[in-house]
């Protein structure tokens, strides 16, 4: 699995900091993603309430590497990784920072005219 | 129309703003809106309160009584305007300032109204109509769906799978042509859409998604909105 290194430490979007899932022991990669959690919630100033919470908030972070990756195969052309919401669920995402209604416009909704664009 | 465009580099787009822990973003994407119209109506850039309509704006749609506006728990950029132009306009940041929770009573003062709505009304969903709206008209407000934003962090974004289920306010504020692509060597043309998750998410809390074949469902829901001159007081 590949973390921009950017994400966390927001310096240089260049250098790709890559962890190799084969070769590397499971204690290593834990000890990278503690380090990733570390920058994460001292970039975005993060604490938490009890131990408790603290490590499944690091369990959600760990899938959140993990989710940003997919997104990157899926995407590219843009640059996704480590952000302020890297600590919540996409339940919690949904539910703590998305709020649009469901759409159902009236039928009555006023239309835009159409304007000329080719000049 | 231009080939590149940004109501930025014109002044009808304020500072990022913060929503908090709040599903007010639709709030957000309305003031937005009517910020950069009242810019093209009087030249003047003035923050407008999403507080104003996170505590006052309950308009339900017409068809479905049970569906409104609700504070955090979120609206709609229709309803907003249709709200704002019954109320008789928003009150500025400063004097009605965000507090990220829907726990407070509407305290909306009729006489320090800074922004007024002439009109407002969709567009279609065809990408040169939304580009030459924007350009006449102003920032627009859009939905999105937004599940490639939680992780995003820069560059173009144009998922090859995206849901265009609808969950996000924000606003559309210029496009591009020549947003370059590395993995298929070639440019991209983009919307420019401004957030309200603060500066440090996305381009100083900014994202670009393509344009083309409505990624995400950016090109779904759009709506433009018309200030009427008003002397704040």
């Amino acid at each position: 699995s590949a973390v921009q290194a950017d994400a966390l430490n927001g310096d240089d979007p260049l250098i790709r900091e890559v962890v190799d899932g084969q070769d590397a022991s499971s204690s290593n990669l834990l000890s990278a993603e503690q380090h990733h959690f570390s920058l994460f919630k001292s970039k975005f100033k993060k604490s938490y309430g009890s131990q408790e919470e603290h490590d499944y908030r690091f369990s959600v972070f760990k899938a959140n590497l993990r989710r940003a990756a997919r997104h990157q195969a899926l995407d590219p052309t843009a640059s996704h990784g480590v952000t302020q919401f890297s600590d919540l669920t996409p339940a919690e995402f949904r539910k703590q920072v998305l709020g649009l209604r469901r759409l159902r416009l009236p039928k009555d909704a006023n239309e835009a005219p159409i304007l000329p664009t080719s000049d | 129309l231009p080939e590149d465009f940004d109501w930025r580099d014109k002044g009808a787009v304020g500072p990022v703003k913060n929503q908090g822990s709040c599903g007010s973003c639709w709030s957000f994407s309305a003031t937005g809106a009517l910020e950069g119209a009242h810019f093209l109506a009087t030249g003047e850039l003035v923050s407008l309160s999403e507080q104003q309509l996170v505590d006052c704006d309950h308009e339900c749609d017409p068809e479905e009584p049970d569906s409104c506006d609700s504070g955090c728990n979120g609206g709609l950029m229709n309803s907003a305007f249709e709200y704002t132009f019954k109320a008789g306009g928003l009150m500025r940041e400063e004097d009605y300032p965000y507090t990220g929770t829907d726990r407070g009573t509407c305290k909306f003062d009729k006489n320090k109204v800074a922004a007024r709505v002439a009109n407002f009304s969709v567009v279609s969903l065809d990408e040169d109509q939304i580009a030459a709206n924007l350009v006449k008209n102003g920032p627009l407000a859009v939905a999105i769906n937004a599940v490639f934003m939680q992780t995003y962090i820069g560059g173009v974004s144009c998922p090859y799978i995206c849901s265009r289920r609808l969950d996000h306010g924000v606003l559309l504020v210029g496009y591009g042509s020549a947003g370059y692509s590395p993995i298929r060597m070639k440019d991209k043309p983009y919307w420019i859409i401004k957030n309200s998750w603060g500066e440090k998410w996305g381009e100083n809390g900014f994202y670009k998604i393509c344009r083309g074949r409505n990624v995400c469902g950016v090109d779904s829901m759009v709506s433009t909105v018309a200030a009427v001159q008003t002397t704040s007081q």
